[in-house]
């Protein structure tokens, strides 16, 4: 029995919503895939797979796109997902795209630049997410957020 | 077995340093 129409997997969603060939923002394709990730008994983990991977491409658009998602989704979603962005195993992924050391040379301007607002941004809207400020402070202190 | 109650928090890696 094939899956109900509605439910696309998160996959479509999000490459619907940061697709590069798409003029503007999509704005329908996002909500769906941050519901979708509320419902999925695994959603928020495999959600935050699937924006690493998109936040870590080359192409600014869909970099850019995809923190879109991500910040969208954290303003959504609830605690699961506020929980897994809060692992280092995703905050490590972000720190790859600022960090010198790893993408941090070839990731675009603009892209670095949204990656440290939105951690900053968390460190105050979600302060009991406690390894986001851990994460901040090590950004901090290597130089890569400016005082 | 210490009798301490450790709390797991579920697994995640370390911090990128």
């Amino acid at each position: 029995m094939a899956a109900p129409p509605d439910a696309e997997s998160l996959e479509s969603r999000i490459n619907r919503a940061t697709n590069p060939l798409n003029r503007d923002t999509d704005w329908s394709s996002i909500h769906a895939f941050c519901d979708q990730l509320n419902n999925d008994l695994e959603g928020p983990q495999l959600a935050t797979r699937l924006l690493a991977h998109k936040i870590q491409s080359p192409q600014e658009w869909e970099a850019m796109q995809a923190l879109l998602v991500l910040e969208t989704c954290m303003k959504n979603c609830g605690k699961r997902f506020h929980s897994e962005v809060g692992k280092f195993r995703f905050l490590n992924e972000l720190i790859k795209v600022v960090s010198p050391k790893y993408l941090g040379s070839r990731s675009p301007e603009p892209v670095k630049k949204k990656v440290l607002e939105l951690i900053y941004s968390w460190t105050l809207g979600l302060p009991e997410e406690a390894k986001i400020s851990d994460a901040y402070q090590m950004l901090k202190k290597q130089g890569i957020i400016k005082q | 077995h210490n009798g301490k109650i450790e709390f797991h928090d579920d697994s995640d890696e370390d911090l990128l340093e």
